[in-house]
């Protein structure tokens, strides 16, 4: 069940963008990213969770997405700052 | 990793949990707060900076133990998945507010499958909270996964990488080695019991324990949002909801470390707003403690700070004007503790202060934003900015504060057959065995 989470490709872009991995959803293309984009941002993620830069979303980097984790971007500047005002 | 957007350049951070798990049976409010205070405690060991816990709504780092969507733009998403996040420092007010997902299941001193251990998590967030981005170093506390339980909270040492990142932003703490690198060749020791900061003493109280319900107090202080009720060699404890901790007193010297040991009472204690360490009186003396240990170099003399030297009678902090006032038999000083000087125009006659006796006990402010003044088995209310007693006052200090009734007395013939009393007439069988007592205290 976990594996098939992310045979979602909009939950996979979803994760890669809320922690930093890929830009956020641009407003008139949405989530159009590229193949070499997408394939890029898994490996900086594989890259910074410690696993072999393959690219390919496999079962120990499924597991990793599936760990429990901090919501803060890892990768992107688009952090949790202070700017950012609380409603 | 993501840059660090900024720190913070102030070096004391007040601190507090503003709500707590609701599953409260997992972990009580005293555990999160203990488990809380040592993770910050691993950071300002290290570097130059302080944190200390405040009652009020005013707090630098404000800890909210909340779930999915809480208004701040970064919902939690149920058991696992993300479990924490905390505002990096800056102008905003959420500025190091730290927020856990009450979906989780938070242990202490659990096997790492029975949940998420709070401690770990809460050393991670409050590195953002401070300042620090994630890594992908793996050794690191600021890695991102959520990697197990790191231990007992009272021996968690940083891995080397966190403490070259923090020692970056806020500079090396004295007494700090910069280049001690860690002992590789340690093995991991296994969690011990936590030694909480507050009272565990195992000592049953001596006979001269004095009867909390037919006496006055030497001192009577708000400290760190808990009330300290000061008798002799002893003290009782109320909680920031003004529930007695124990009926039984603690003993000072166990708990305040570095008073002398023939010190037989206090004066006045109140806890300085400027950087929250607390101040103890007796005559012509006075003791800063950091928490609850003494600062070197005292005691030094009342002349600090203006007074005379035969000491004062009462000591508070009025929440009006955040300012000191001592009171010593019919005058009283307002003193300045920020600027560290007394005001202009002091001594003046307490007369000044309608309805307030002479020759206080002790005085305290308290978190309803009123200030009270303790005298003899009675006590009076003085609102706000008022200079002037509510209606209604004195009220015995014992009925209201220690959980006494009418005529109660818990004198040591009614508590010495290892029985103790409590406000309902219920009597309750000591486990007391070999002269030691072992108490749990879950409020």
């Amino acid at each position: 069940p976990q594996i098939t989470k992310y045979k979602n490709m909009r939950s996979l872009k979803d994760w890669l963008s809320k922690f930093g991995y890929l830009p956020p959803p641009d407003s008139v293309t949405g989530q159009l990213q590229t193949k070499e984009a997408l394939t890029e941002a898994i490996k900086a993620m594989q890259k910074f969770g410690g696993l072999e830069e393959t690219g390919v979303l496999d079962e120990a980097t499924l597991v990793l997405m599936k760990t429990p984790r901090c919501s803060l971007p890892d990768m992107s500047d688009a952090g949790m700052d202070s700017g950012r005002q609380k409603r | 990793a993501a840059s660090s957007p900024t720190k913070w350049y102030k070096r004391h951070l007040s601190w507090r949990v503003r709500k707590f798990p609701k599953e409260s049976h997992l972990l009580g409010h005293d555990t999160v707060r203990a488990l809380m205070y040592y993770a910050l405690k691993v950071w300002s060991d290290i570097a130059p900076l302080n944190f200390h816990e405040v009652a009020g709504s005013e707090a630098d780092i404000q800890i909210d133990f909340t779930k999915a969507d809480h208004d701040d733009g970064y919902p939690f998403d149920g058991p696992g998945g993300t479990v924490a996040h905390a505002f990096f420092p800056g102008d905003s007010y959420a500025a190091g507010d730290t927020h856990f997902d009450d979906d989780e299941s938070w242990t202490f001193r659990s096997p790492d499958s029975h949940g998420m251990d709070l401690f770990a998590v809460a050393v991670h967030e409050f590195g953002h909270a401070i300042g620090l981005a994630h890594t992908s170093a793996k050794k690191s506390i600021m890695m991102p996964y959520y990697q197990g339980p790191v231990g007992d909270p009272l021996k968690y040492n940083l891995p080397y990488e966190d403490k070259v990142h923090i020692w970056q932003l806020y500079g090396v703490r004295d007494s700090v080695s910069h280049t001690a690198r860690p002992d590789v060749s340690r093995t991991d020791d296994p969690p011990v019991l936590l030694d909480l900061p507050e009272n565990r003493s195992t000592v049953p109280p001596a006979q001269d324990a004095p009867d909390r319900c037919n006496t006055h107090f030497d001192a009577v202080a708000q400290i760190r949002g808990e009330a300290f009720f000061f008798k002799g060699k002893y003290f009782w404890r109320l909680t920031r909801e003004k529930h007695l901790v124990s009926l039984r007193p603690a003993q000072i010297h166990r708990f305040w470390r570095g008073l002398p040991l023939n010190l037989d009472s206090v004066d006045a204690v109140y806890e300085r707003p400027s950087d929250h360490k607390i101040v103890f009186f007796k005559g012509e003396k006075y003791w800063v403690f950091k928490d609850n240990n003494v600062e070197e170099g005292y005691p030094r003399l009342t002349s600090d700070f203006g007074l005379p030297l035969e000491g004062v009678d009462a000591a508070f902090v009025w929440p009006h004007n955040d300012k000191t006032y001592f009171f010593m038999d019919r005058r009283y000083w307002r003193y300045d503790d920020h600027l560290r000087r007394m005001d202009l125009g002091y001594p003046k006659d307490t007369m000044l202060w309608k309805g307030v006796p002479t020759l206080l006990d002790d005085a305290m402010r308290w978190s309803d934003g009123s200030s009270y003044f303790f005298k003899g088995k009675e006590y009076w209310r003085v609102q706000g900015s008022d200079m002037e007693v509510e209606v209604g006052y004195p009220r015995s200090i014992g009925k209201d504060w220690l959980a006494c009734r009418e005529m109660q007395s818990d004198s040591p013939a009614a508590d010495g057959n290892g029985t103790e009393t409590r406000s309902q007439g219920q009597h309750h069988v000591s486990h007391a065995e070999n002269g030691y007592e072992v108490c749990s205290c879950t409020s």
